[in-house]
């Protein structure tokens, strides 16, 4: 060990270990934690024989399946030997864990983050009988795919339709123009062979607005796309292009009227609408998506703030005394600025996160119970604590890899590709204007509420009380 | 309220600050109102303020959650990891007090002696924390081959990864590159 960084580990007046274990949530799950790790990196996955920034667009992309398969067949024998549930995807494929592995981002990311979520969150009892068990075992792989070419967050604004056809008792999916193509959704290109399209649904002649249907892309045995399908990749991004993002068109493609997603509405044989109890219910894979991002944003300034640490530890620059030695860099008050902040930003985001975490599972339960009372408090907290701790987040990597001067500029460092993770997040699941004038909505009525003297939901319960909120 | 230069203090600023630009806002948007533009358009005139009173909410959320939650948390924890956690508790607020200083200025009665007297807090936590700062990343607890990185790997060998990591590139396969012969060596040689 490099004796500077050693001297630093033994003037530290703290437990380590405890600390470690507060993070973890506990003893326990840092060792359970540290024991996935292990079983996971002994597989020797993340290996390259090549450093992958040395490949092709194309080769990167071929790697990351490979790598992807091995980790989902890993993950696979460790449910039957310990027979775990949905944990395990999240904790090895999410996360530091999975992004060590896979550094170009993952092809098969969304099939577990949003596909086989919104199953669960979406589907009816009799689908998720059909459609959980095939995409656990990855009978079939599948994605989600909602903005389009020309269609972001504003999702009442898609263009995509799915039209019901009492005589075949069919939806007939389709493209009216260019800018109605499924545009971005992860392992949507080459990868998913299913997918869960919203579009806006017709019945009778009359538009319904949006609803999730489940559509399959490529045939199972040869892969090849279905007649009608036109998908493919979207081409090199800045960052992650091992995962694979697509776009998609529908030329009149017909599906089962079952391939509706019907947990909250359904289209009858006959096309009868049946009304979901609230349209917001929609809405549940994407809140739980940004909750995720949240804590995955801990992850990456975990990360890069230990490397600049542990290098700022290391190095040293310049000569401020004469005749003495040049200075270690965290010494420089400067130095410390750029990364204390990094520190704690970890914590703070990380109590946020299981703070976010907790309301949102309440709120699931109170949503299956039929209340929808603080509905409205979670999407507008977590469209905020998205942008913010996104926007922060690629703000702190920045500093970390400026504190690492030209050192931190190689690829080596880890920091630019950790840079393009956390500024990917910026955009995709709502870019961060949007987000935050969402939020800016829920917090205008909610002040215009406050000021009629209406009790208000916990988190802005301030507005009542400070005095400023009825300056107006 | 006089200005409380304290972490609950601050906090409570933050909730003067977020709830000020929120009641502006819908001034804004109801002047524009008056003077006849549209709801529409008078809310895309206000937007920019509109996504700033929203970061200004979240982040009286995240300094509340990250205060209250600690608070709660170092009632478990030893003396010597406590102390710690509440430095960076109080370096996050004061960082996030000097970085929005200006808004501090506008809604809240915070004075420019406040103001220094911050500045000095933050400086002095800086000084305080500098000892554990490995220790703090250390408890991180990520292994190198989750970090990944030549400058962050556990025994601190940098410029000997860095020097392992150049040689992979597939450049230094070959002493000299073909495009030496086919561009470099005619284009030289044309010119002398």
């Amino acid at each position: 060990v490099n004796p500077d960084l050693q001297r630093e580990r033994e003037k530290c007046s703290f437990n380590i270990t405890e600390l470690t274990n507060l993070l973890d949530g506990g003893p326990q799950m840092t060792e359970e934690r540290r024991r996935r790790e292990a079983t996971v990196l002994n597989e020797g996955i993340h290996i390259e024989e090549v450093p992958s920034e040395y490949l092709s667009h194309k080769e990167k992309y071929e790697l990351a399946v490979k790598k992807a398969c091995h980790l989902f067949k890993l993950i696979r024998r460790l449910q039957e030997e310990e027979n775990t549930g949905m944990e395990n995807f999240r904790a090895i494929l999410g996360g530091s864990l999975g992004a060590a592995i896979l550094q170009d981002g993952s092809p098969l990311t969304l099939h577990y983050v949003m596909f086989i979520p919104t199953l669960m969150g979406q589907a009816s009892v009799e689908q998720q009988a059909y459609w959980i068990g095939r995409a656990f075992n990855l009978d079939i792989i599948g994605t989600y795919a909602q903005t389009e070419l020309g269609h972001g967050t504003f999702i009442r604004g898609l263009e995509t339709t799915a039209t019901y056809d009492p005589k075949t008792k069919e939806f007939v999916l389709h493209s009216p123009t260019l800018t109605a193509y499924k545009w971005w959704p992860g392992g949507l290109a080459h990868t998913a062979n299913y997918c869960i399209v919203m579009a806006q649904l017709y019945s009778n002649g009359q538009c319904h607005g949006i609803h999730p249907f489940i559509v399959q892309l490529r045939d199972e045995e040869t892969h090849m796309p279905l007649p009608g399908i036109k998908v493919g990749e979207i081409g090199a991004k800045l960052g992650m292009n091992g995962t694979n993002n697509g776009f998609l068109g529908f030329e009149h493609v017909r599906i089962p009227r079952e391939h509706m997603l019907m947990k909250n509405c359904q289209v009858l044989e006959d096309g009868t609408y049946v009304k979901s109890p609230s349209s917001k219910l929609t809405y549940g894979t994407m809140m739980f998506v940004r909750v995720v991002i949240v804590k995955d944003m801990c992850n990456y300034i975990a990360k890069a703030v230990t490397i600049a640490t542990r290098y700022s530890a290391v190095r040293r620059q310049s000569q401020p005394k004469p005749d003495e030695p040049e200075p270690q860099i965290i010494d420089y008050l400067t130095q410390q600025h750029k990364l204390m902040v990094g520190i704690s930003t970890v914590h703070a985001f990380q109590l946020s996160a299981e703070w976010i975490w907790n309301l949102y599972n309440n709120v699931t339960a109170e949503l299956d119970a039929g209340d929808m009372e603080r509905l409205p408090e979670l999407h507008a907290l977590s469209c905020c604590l998205k942008a913010v701790t996104t926007a922060d987040a690629a703000e702190c990597v920045e500093r970390c890899r400026l504190s690492c001067g030209g050192h931190g500029y190689m690829l080596a460092s880890n920091l630019p590709v950790t840079y393009g993770h956390v500024t990917a997040a910026c955009t995709y699941e709502g870019e961060n204007t949007v987000l935050l004038l969402q939020t800016a909505r829920y917090l205008v009525k909610t002040w215009q509420q406050a000021t009629g003297g209406t009790v208000l939901p916990p988190t802005v319960a301030y507005l009542s009380r400070v005095g400023a909120g009825r300056r107006s | 309220p006089p200005w409380d230069n304290t972490i609950e203090g601050i906090i409570r600023g933050f909730e003067v600050v977020a709830a000020g630009k929120i009641a502006l806002c819908v001034a804004n948007i109801e002047r524009r109102q008056k003077s006849g533009m549209s709801y529409e358009d008078a809310w895309n005139m206000t937007s920019v303020q509109l996504t700033q009173a929203s970061e200004a909410h979240c982040r009286v959320f995240i300094l509340t959650s990250y205060f209250e939650e600690t608070e709660r948390q170092v009632k478990t924890t030893s003396p010597e990891l406590r102390e710690v956690l509440l430095q960076l508790v109080d370096l996050y607020v004061v960082y996030w007090a000097l970085q929005r200083v200006g808004d501090l200025l506008r809604f809240t009665s915070i004075s420019e002696r406040d103001i220094a007297t911050l500045q000095n807090w933050y400086e002095e936590l800086l000084t305080k924390l500098r000892p554990n700062a490995v220790g703090l990343v250390d408890a991180f607890d990520l292994r190198d081959e989750i970090l990944h990185s030549a400058l962050g790997a556990y025994d601190g060998r940098v410029y000997e990864r860095l020097m392992e990591e150049a040689l992979k590139s597939p450049l230094n396969a070959e002493p000299v590159n073909q495009s030496f012969h086919k561009y470099l060596k005619p284009f030289m040689q044309g010119k002398l």
